[in-house]
Order: structure tokens, then sequence, then C-alpha cells
């Protein structure tokens, strides 16, 4: 053990575990969380070659022998609570991300969600066996977070009853889902939805794009890899071009809006249904946020304590790096954040699945002021580590560089959290407009509850400095 | 008209306060800024885009209020007082920072003196001092297994310039003490010179 890094150590006021206890939410999830990433540690299968050493190929090929495996040791373990997984998986991929990412994430939770109890029936068991491993393809190569923007179609056929997919421009070509290019061979498609010559705007299909035997593209199908990018090496992101492909009317998933035999189209009883899937996906990325801050300030602050460079006192040995009042104002306000990231995540994880409850019962009340905290903390969170991994890899001076620090993958691994799931500044306008929303009501008298009521405090007080 | 506040920098009540009162007054802002271009005639949706800049900023003052907020109800929930003293100087330095970064906002809004933005400075540092001792422990609570952070400078033994050696020397490019690039081109080249 480095001797400088055990002094650190020696010099602690609180009590390590207690802290590491707290960050877990108790005792029992410190031990379960660590029982589980030992389950792995301990698991030759999961030995792998540094993917800084490998090629792309042999990156993706890595990573899905990885995912296989822990498909297997999931079941066997039979670990089925989300957030077990979500740990048992972290530590299987370490700083890097899978291919099959969004089988788990979008795919199979929406059609948990979208599908009718006779598609459930058909659709789950095999997706749950991977004979159906699919993406969820909404953005497009023109078109992203604005989704009337969408220019996919699905025009329904009374004559057949099936619906005709169809790729109209370029621009229009599916492009980025994760998994999309070689691993899938299902993806359910985000169209614009045309029945009798009338427009309704988004709806989910189950689209086949690859044979399931031969995984060879279906006809009317091109799909492919978008080819190499900042990071997401492990990760085949897609592009899908449908040239009038005919499903079956029974593929557009039909829980709530429904297009009958006939033409005839059903709306959906609430268009916030959508809300919930996306306050979930956000909360993740607020967590996501929080713990690659921690890992980069991890990084930094260890190294930092370990790397004697300069002198403060002349003929004096080299100090620490640490003990520079510039390297520390560098660090430890990462560092708060870090902690305060940490919090805001506990919270909003919370309030989420306490809510939940009350969504499913059609209970919506909560849903708007979380649909906008959520949004908006999502751009706070990931703008600020985005900045904050970068001061931490430069704090490690040259050895940041390399990719041996680790810190230049926890850059190009995170920094897509700015853009996907709503790009940042559109997640603080929508934020804002509930913002403006709550003023207004609140000029007009009415009370505000939740954590925007402070705009009830009327003529914002104008307050006294402290005398200095 | 309600009782002015008194800000005690040192006091993470009234930082919350004053983080509160910036978020409001820039959501005002903004909401009056879309009113003026109304009453300029222009259209909602020309009167939002117009106002776009102010909205943003008054959603990253909510969404900082937020944060400083739910750092300070967290402090409530922890009992043990060394790992409490050491959140609270956490929680103390992310609110001091945020407002050193923005004092142009706390300022305009008339929330803080220049002289008391200087102070705040002051405090930051003390804070950089106080936190240094914790630096590694804090950091260590997150109880990254080394196997999960995959980084040879933030090992958990410190052991790093043996490992960074250690790790080059596995580079492909060294797999064999000299390149094939060498006997294809360089060697080739002195020949024809």
């Amino acid at each position: 053990m480095n001797p400088d890094i055990v002094k650190e150590r020696q010099n602690a006021t609180f009590d390590v575990e207690k802290l590491t206890n707290i960050l877990d939410g108790g005792p029992q999830k410190t031990k379960r969380r660590r029982e589980i990433e030992s389950l792995v540690l301990s698991d030759q299968e999961f030995q792998e070659e540094d993917p800084n050493f490998l090629s792309r190929s042999e990156r993706y090929d890595q990573a899905v022998r990885k995912s296989a495996h822990m498909i297997l040791k999931l079941r066997e373990y039979g670990i089925a609570d989300p957030e077990e997984i979500y740990c048992y998986k972290n530590m299987v991929q370490g700083n890097h991300h899978e291919a099959m990412g969004l089988h788990f994430s979008m795919f199979t939770p929406t059609l948990y969600n979208l599908c009718d109890p006779q598609q459930s029936r058909k659709w789950l068991p095999l997706a749950n066996s991977y004979q159906v491993v699919g993406t969820y393809a909404q953005t497009e190569l023109g078109h992203g977070t604005h989704l009337r923007g969408l220019e996919t179609t699905a025009t329904y056929d009374p004559a057949t009853q099936e619906f005709v997919l169809n790729s109209p421009t370029v621009s229009s070509i599916k492009w980025w889902p994760g998994g999309l290019g070689k691993t899938s061979n299902h993806a359910i498609v985000l169209a614009q939805l045309y029945t009798q010559g009338n427009f309704h705007g988004l709806h989910a299909f189950i689209v086949p794009i690859r044979d399931t035997n031969t995984h060879i593209p279906l006809p009317g199908i091109v799909v492919g890899d978008i080819g190499p990018k900042f990071g997401f090496n492990e990760v085949d992101n897609g592009f899908l071009k449908l040239d009038n492909v005919r499903i079956p009317r029974e593929n557009m998933l039909m829980k709530y809006a429904k297009v009958e035999p006939d033409g005839t189209y059903v709306k959906p009883p609430s268009s916030k249904l959508t809300y919930g899937t996306m306050v979930f996906i956000r909360s993740m990325i607020v967590g996501v946020s929080a713990q690659t801050l921690a890992k980069s300030c991890t990084i930094a602050i260890r190294y930092s304590a370990v790397r004697r460079q300069s002198e403060i006192r002349p003929g004096e040995p080299e100090p620490q790096i640490l003990d520079y009042q510039t390297q520390q104002y560098k660090l430890f306000p990462l560092l708060a954040m870090a902690y305060a990231f940490q919090f805001v995540g506990q919270y909003i994880s919370e309030t989420y699945h306490r809510i939940s409850e009350d969504i499913n019962h059609g209970d919506f009340n909560e849903l708007p002021e979380l649909h906008a905290l959520s949004a908006g903390l999502k751009a706070f969170t990931t703008w600020a580590v985005n900045g904050g991994i970068e001061v931490c890899r430069m704090s490690c001076g040259g050895h940041g560089y390399s990719r041996s620090s680790a810190l230049p993958d926890l850059y190009v691994e995170f920094t897509p959290t700015c853009t996907y799931e709503g790009e940042n500044t559109v997640m603080m306008l929508q934020t804002a407009r509930y913002l403006v929303k709550s003023y207004r009501q609140a000029r007009e008298g009415q009370r505000l509850s939740g954590i925007v009521s402070y705009l009830n405090e009327g003529d914002h007080r104008r307050v006294q400095p402290q005398p200095v | 008209a309600a009782r002015p506040t008194v800000v005690d920098i040192n006091d993470l009540a009234s930082l919350v306060d004053v983080y509160k009162l910036r978020a409001a007054i820039l959501v005002e802002l903004a909401a009056k800024s879309i009113q003026q271009e109304l009453q300029r005639r222009k259209s909602q949706e020309d009167a939002w885009n117009n106002s776009a800049i102010d909205l943003v900023r008054a959603s990253d003052a909510h969404c900082h209020y937020v944060v400083v907020k739910l750092f300070t109800d967290k402090l409530g929930e922890i009992g043990d007082t060394a790992v409490h003293s050491v959140l609270s100087t956490l929680a103390l330095l992310y609110a001091l920072h945020g407002i050193t970064e923005n004092s142009g906002d706390f300022l305009q809004a008339g929330l803080l003196t220049v002289p008391q933005v200087l102070q705040i400075s002051v405090r930051i540092k003390e804070l950089l001092s106080q936190l240094r001792p914790n630096a590694v422990p804090l950091v260590d609570a997150f109880d990254f297994h080394d196997k999960k952070l995959n980084s040879v400078l933030g090992r958990y033994d410190g052991n790093v310039y043996e490992n960074m050696f250690e790790w080059a020397r596995r580079s492909p490019l060294n797999a064999t003490e000299v390149h094939e690039s060498f006997h294809k081109y360089l060697k080739p080249l002195r020949s024809k010179l």
C-alpha cells in the first residue's frame, strides 16, 4: 500500500463505513451490494482483455459474450429486484455500456407498459427468453427530441388488416438506437399513425427486422451500425430504413390507443401516460451523474494524494499535489457536488417510486411537477458533471490523458447524457414552462404546492445583506 | 411588507433562502420578458423564443435551489455527529461555491453585497483546508471496487506508477520488441536515400 495514502486514511475524522451506509441507504443495502459485486468479481467468465487494447469488433464481441453470460447468471442467482439487477450489471460493465442495454431498459419495459393482455401473452415470453431481442427506435437522422417532427409513417390498410411502415425520406431513417445495428431482431418503432385518411400522431409498433433463426435482415429492411463514435464502442448504435414494410394489425401496441379491424381509431385515455417512463429514465440519469462524478473524484483525489510535485517551501521535499490550494479548489467543490447529486438522485428515485402507485391508479396530480423537476435536474446534473469529469482529468496532468486513468472512458461514456433522452436545453425549457405557469398561477393568487411553492412568496422580499 | 431577512453565509438554511429568492427573481424576470414581448404584439411562440435565455437561466436557478435544499434537508437525517460534521462542510462548500460561480445573479438581485461575496471567497478557502484531511476518506466512502473503477490512477492501494508501467507494457503495440513497420518502411527508406 502506498504510504501516503495510508497516512491519508489515518487522518479521517469520521467513520468511512457509516458514510458508505448512508450513501447506500443503510448497512443492509451496503452488505447486499457487496455480495452482488463479489458474485461478479469471483466469476472467471467475466475475466476480460482490457477493452482499450481491443479493436471495435473485438470490443463488441467481448461485450455480447459478457451480456449472454450475465443473463444466465442473473437467472441462476434468481436476482429479480431491478435495483439489484442494476447493481450486478454495473459491476459487469465497469465504465462501459452493453449492446443489449436497450432490450432491458426500453424494449421490455415498453412491452410491459403498452401491450394489451393478448399481446403480453405473445411477446413477453419471447422477449424474456431472448427469442426476440429488441430495441426502441424513435430518434431519426433528421429529428430528435421534438416528437411531432418524426417522419416515419404507419399507414393502416383495412383490406389486409396490416400497417405499412415506411421511411419516406433520408432524414426519416431511424438513427442511434443502441443494439439496432447488429444485435436486435425486433424493434419497437415509433411512427406517425394514419388510418382512414386521418393523422393520429405517434404510436408504437413492433417490427420484426431480422430472421430469428438466420439473423439476416428481412425484406424491405435496411439495417446496420452507424459507425465508430466518441465512445459507446461496445454498442452497435444503428440505423433502420423501412421500405413499405407490412406488419399485422396486432403488432401495434394497443393497451391504450387502438385501431379496430375496419380502421377506426380509438384514443388513449390520457396523453400523460408516456410521462411516467420519461421521469423514470431521467431520474436514473441523475443517479448516473452522481456515480460518474463520484468515480472521477475518487480517481483524481487518490492520485493527488500520491503524486508529489514541485515545492511549496524551498528545499523541502516535494509536497503531495493535494496540498496545493489550487488543486483543492479544482477538486473539493466537485466532491461536494458529487455528494449533493448522490442525495438528489436518492430523492428523485424515492419520489418516483412513491408516486408510481398514484400514477397506476390514475392519479396524475404530482406527475407534472416531477416531470418538470426530473427534466431540469437531468440537464442540470449532466451539464455540471460533464464539465466536472474534464476538470478531474486535467487535474491529473498528462496521466489523466492516458486511457489507463479511466477518465477518458468516463468522459466519452457519460457525455451523451447531455443529449439523449431529451437534449438538455429542451429539458431546461420544459422545466421553465412549468415554472412560468406556476408563477402566473401564484400571481393570480393560487396557492401552489410542492417545491415551487416559493413562487407564492409574492414580492420576493429584499434581503438585507449582513453588515460586514 | 414581509420582514427582510439577513443572510448569514455560515448558515445553510439562510443560504437555501438566498438560492430560493434568486430562483424566484429569475423566474419572475423570465415571465416579465415574455410579457414585454407580448406587449410588443409578438405571438406567444415568438415571445417564448425571444425569452429562451432567461427561461433556461430560471430553470437552472430553480434546479440549483432544489439541489442545495435537498442537501441541507439530508443533513437533518444524519445521526452520526462526525459524519454530519464532514457532510455539513461539504454542503456549505457546495452552496458557497455555487454563489461565487453565479455571483452576478446574487449581486444583481441585491441578495448579497460585494463585500459579502468577497467574504464568501475567504470562507471557501477555509473550507478547503478544513476538508483536506478527509479528502481521501470521503472518496473511499463511495466504495468503488478497483475492478469497477478500472483506473490505475485511482487504485485503492495508491500504487500508481508500478501499475501504470505494467499496464503500458501490455499495450498491443509492445507485442514485439521491433514493430513490423520498421522492416516494412523505415529500413527500406534508408536504402532509398
